[in-house]
């Protein structure tokens, strides 16, 4: 079921396309930085 | 003026949510048929908020503010 | 070519750590285990977890490291089962990537109260498991397995016996 009514207007936003942008960007570089995992060693 | 987020991913599952967002979840399957604009931006309304949403590289953000 | 134990220990405790998102003030647990499995037999060769509450030599530990043995067991069957069925690979819980020049699927299960997500180390006898705590998010677990696969290419291609 349809909760949710598209709204065309780019007026009624609270957070501008950039602001999004910027914060998405921020989410993924944290994430993929903090998923990274560090090889002590050779593991054979 | 973020009441909360939810970042999905394209198997619509969780990657983090903060807020109103942690308490959304059932939004994520409708959210993830919207039809995006081509630099992958929508802007809809239900339960009495906004929800921004921008979707790259295969991870959807959903940020929800009052209406 | 044998498995260089010490520094898979290190590798597996290396994977626990949490996640701390200051973008949106989201902060995930600890890993609760991460376990390396034989894909043949669910045998696990090593493991780390988190749970530092359990006293080492403990009749707790003993019963905790059960615990992790019978789960390994059990992710491994439904593993062994979901690579078989091709109508479980187009569920919402199973993630192909590219890896290595081969197709490596990483699935993700409820386990009780516990999120699992495992994922084949391309092209060996050997799996990866992560489990973790219900809060811990099944998207974040799948980007967390995936990163951590990529950097195990000393075990790609890996054999055992």
């Amino acid at each position: 079921s349809n909760t949710f009514t598209v709204l065309t207007s780019p007026d009624l936003a609270k957070i501008s396309k950039e602001q999004l942008k910027k914060l998405h960007s921020r989410i993924t570089s944290e994430i993929f930085s903090q998923s990274q995992v560090d090889k002590p060693g050779p593991l054979t | 003026d973020i009441r909360g987020t939810i970042t999905f991913d394209s198997h619509n599952n969780v990657i983090e949510s903060t807020g109103v967002g942690s308490q959304r979840f059932e939004d994520i399957d409708e959210l993830s048929q919207v039809a995006l604009d081509a630099e992958g931006f929508a802007l809809v309304r239900g339960h009495s908020l906004l929800v921004h949403l921008y979707k790259h590289d295969d991870m959807t953000l959903a940020v929800y503010t009052d209406a | 070519v044998m498995l260089h134990f010490e520094n898979v220990k290190v590798f597996l405790e290396n994977t626990l750590k949490p996640y701390d998102l200051s973008s949106v003030d989201f902060k995930t647990s600890h890993l609760q285990s991460s376990i390396l499995l034989t894909a043949t037999n669910g045998g696990i060769l090593s493991y780390a977890t988190s749970d530092s509450s359990v006293p080492k030599n403990s009749i707790n530990e003993i019963n905790s490291v059960n615990n992790l043995k019978m789960m390994s067991l059990l992710i491994k069957d439904k593993w062994s089962e979901d690579e078989n069925d091709p109508g479980e690979q187009s569920s919402k819980s199973c993630y192909p990537v590219e890896m290595d020049s081969s197709k490596v699927n990483i699935y993700t299960y409820e386990m009780e109260d516990l999120h699992a997500c495992v994922g084949q180390i391309p092209n060996s006898d050997l799996l990866l498991l992560f489990l973790a705590d219900s809060t811990f998010p099944y998207g974040l677990l799948v980007v967390k397995i995936e990163k951590a696969l990529r950097e195990l290419t000393d075990l790609y291609g890996y054999r055992l016996g």
